[in-house]
């Protein structure tokens, strides 16, 4: 199902945009 | 207070990503992101498209903050 892989990747990308966040803010690499 | 602990993260990295205060987030502001964070342009873009839910290129605190409640809570799952 092409619409699921679209979600499961948006869900990949936002998590590793807001893993990226979480580092910035909390300092550790 | 897990919720609470949630929505002040998500306003926290709001304002990270509203550094002019305009209370929504422009594609622009995304792509400002790309300096300070390890992500490439394209994945900002992805990043932006996931959370426009709405897709009228701008970003309310409601709509990053369900889109970080989504990653927020699926991390604190077991």
């Amino acid at each position: 199902d092409p619409n699921m892989k679209a979600g499961a990747t948006s869900e990949g990308v936002l998590a590793n945009f807001f893993n990226s966040l979480l580092s910035k803010k909390t300092g550790s690499p | 207070p897990e919720e609470l602990a949630m929505r002040r993260k998500a306003q926290e990295f709001f304002q990270t990503c509203d550094v002019e205060g305009k209370g929504f987030i422009a594609r622009t502001d995304m792509q400002r992101l790309h300096k300070e964070l390890p992500l490439s342009l394209e994945e900002l873009e992805h990043v932006f498209d996931a959370l426009d839910a709405d897709g009228n290129g701008s970003l309310t605190p409601e709509e990053f903050t369900t889109g970080f409640s989504r990653f927020f809570f699926s991390q604190n799952q077991p």
